[in-house]
């Protein structure tokens, strides 16, 4: 999956 | 949490770390940009946002008050307390050039048209140009103190791991996110050449200086 609104990484 | 991001993330605290130390201890930020770390704090301050609506971690909490509040403090250290040391004459770079039209590609292309991920979208196109104020002053006063290049392989290296971080993701989570992946190849390329000079002449214990 691409995009998500939450973004996991720095 | 792969050993590429966890490498990756540790070598981009480095690179913070030792520019603040490095201005801290010689009491001078003598070839560093300013607007370079401007720009830093302001991809750090619309990236970090979410810290406010969206909890992922204790680490990814702790670290991204680390990145915003080192940003802050090296950006107080160089237009404030060390400010007779800073080299404005060299430091030109027209940071308008990045700051527009990464905000424009924000709004057309990004992965949801809301204030946080356009905020999101614009700091990570900043990010991968917000060095080219740095490397135009090396180039303009054609040359960097080692501990300068130390730091400018350190961040470079960062992004460069995050790559490695998003293939492994791609294959182990079929996790991607295209927008984060181009621009991160972009901010990686950018450090190419410096990177050849960092390993043909720093690592070997000259100094960094550029042909005339």
């Amino acid at each position: 999956k691409s995009s998500s609104n939450k973004h996991d990484e720095l | 949490m792969n050993i590429f991001r966890l490498t990756g993330d540790l070598s981009h605290l480095l690179a913070i770390i030792i520019l603040l130390v490095k201005i801290w201890k010689t009491r001078s930020c003598a070839g560093i940009s300013g607007k370079s770390q401007l720009l830093f704090a302001l991809v750090y301050t619309t990236r970090y946002l979410d810290l406010v609506s969206t909890y992922i971690s204790a680490y990814n909490t702790f670290m991204k008050l680390i990145f915003i509040c080192a940003s802050y403090a090296t950006v107080y250290l160089i237009y404030m307390k060390f400010k007779a040391t800073y080299d404005h004459n060299h430091d030109t770079f027209r940071v308008e050039f990045l700051i527009l039209p990464s905000f424009v590609l924000s709004l057309l292309i990004n992965h949801d048209f809301a204030v946080l991920e356009i905020l999101w979208t614009f700091s990570i196109y900043l990010e991968s140009v917000a060095i080219l104020p740095q490397l135009f002053l090396v180039s303009k006063t054609g040359e960097a103190e080692s501990i300068t290049s130390h730091y400018l392989f350190a961040l470079g290296s960062y992004r460069g791991l995050y790559l490695l971080n998003w293939i492994y993701r791609y294959y182990a989570e079929s996790h991607y996110d295209l927008i984060a992946i181009v621009a991160g190849v972009v901010q990686t390329v950018l450090y190419c050449d410096f990177f050849y000079l960092y390993v043909t002449k720093v690592l070997k214990g000259k100094k960094l200086q550029l042909p005339a």
